[in-house]
C-alpha cells in the first residue's frame, strides 16, 4: 500500500 | 484524545468542514457510451475521489491518533462503501439516476452497457431512495460516513495482519479501545443531532435504528461492487489507477 501510506504520512496543507 | 474533549456539537462542526469538495470528472464521457468508456471514467473519477478521501478521514478527529497499521486498515475495508454512501448522497434528489459527480450523471439505461452493473445501479438506486424516504440530514449523513469507516474492521479477524504472534499484544488492546471510544463519540453526535430534531423519544431511538440500519444495506452494496469491480480487472475492462488498484487489491487479499 505505497499510495496510501504515501497519502496518509505526508502532513495535509 | 482528541475526540474525548470535544462535546458533539464540536465534534459534528469538526466533521462538516472535513467533508470532500465536488469532485468533477473534467472531461465528457464519449458518446454512445460503450462498456470500456464508462468503467473508465467511473475507475478515473473512483481514483481521484479516494485521495480526497484519505484528507477526509485524517480530518476526522481522533483518526490520525490511531496507528498507522489500524488507518491503513480502516480505510482499506470501508473506501467503498464511503464512496457509495457519497454517490447515494448527491443522487438522493435526482429518482432513478446516479449521479457520479456534478459532471457524470447515469440513468439505469445508461448504466447498462457495463455487463453485470445494472443489478448494483438497483441497490444503489434503492438505498437512495430510502435516504430520501427517512429525510436524511446532512449531519446525519456526515456522521454516518465516519461511523463506516470508524466500523470497518470492527469484525475483521487481527491475525489477517499476518503477525498472529502479536495479536492481542497490549498496543493491539489499546488501538481497540481507542476505536470504540472515537465511534462512541461519534455515535454521541449522530444521538445528540437527532435529538435536536424536535421528535419524540420513542421517534428519536426508532430513527437512530432505522439510520443504522442502513449501513448494512451499504456494506452489502459495496461487497457485490467490489466482486464487480474485481472481474472487471480480470477482464482488462478498466485502467485501473494505481490508488483504486491498491486498494481493490487491498480488499481482494483481505476478504480471501
Amino acid at each position: 500500500h505505497t499510495k496510501l501510506l504515501q497519502l496518509l504520512t505526508t502532513k495535509s496543507e | 484524545l482528541v475526540s474525548a474533549v470535544l462535546t458533539p456539537k464540536q465534534l459534528i462542526e469538526r466533521i462538516m468542514e472535513a467533508e470532500p469538495p465536488d469532485i468533477y470528472l473534467l472531461g465528457d464521457i464519449k458518446r454512445p457510451l460503450t462498456e470500456a468508456g464508462v468503467m473508465m471514467s467511473l475507475t478515473r473519477l473512483a481514483d481521484k475521489e479516494l485521495v480526497h478521501m484519505i484528507s477526509w478521514a485524517k480530518k476526522i478527529p481522533g483518526f490520525v491518533e490511531l496507528s498507522l497499521l489500524d488507518q491503513v486498515h480502516l480505510l482499506e475495508c470501508c473506501w467503498l462503501e464511503v464512496l457509495m454512501i457519497g454517490l447515494m448522497w448527491r443522487s438522493v434528489d435526482h429518482p432513478g439516476q446516479l449521479i457520479f459527480s456534478p459532471d457524470l450523471c447515469l440513468s439505469r439505461e445508461e448504466g447498462s452497457c457495463v455487463q453485470g452493473f445494472v443489478e448494483i445501479f438497483d441497490m444503489l438506486v434503492a438505498a437512495t431512495a430510502r435516504l430520501r424516504e427517512l429525510k436524511l440530514q446532512k449531519e446525519e449523513y456526515v456522521c454516518l460516513k465516519a461511523m463506516i469507516l470508524l466500523n470497518s474492521n470492527m469484525c475483521l479477524s487481527s491475525s489477517d495482519d499476518g503477525e498472529g504472534g502479536d495479536s492481542g499484544g497490549d498496543g493491539e488492546i489499546k488501538g481497540r479501545s481507542r476505536l470504540l471510544h472515537l465511534l462512541d463519540s461519534v455515535t454521541d453526535a449522530l444521538v445528540w443531532v437527532i435529538s435536536k430534531t424536535g421528535l419524540t423519544y420513542r421517534q428519536q431511538y426508532t430513527r437512530l435504528a432505522h439510520l443504522l440500519m442502513l449501513l448494512s444495506h451499504i456494506r452489502h452494496v459495496s461487497n457485490k461492487g467490489m466482486d464487480h469491480l474485481h472481474c472487471m480487472k480480470m477482464k482488462n475492462m478498466v485502467p485501473l489507477y494505481d490508488l483504486l488498484l491498491e486498494m481493490l487489491d487491498a480488499h481482494i487479499m483481505h476478504s480471501s
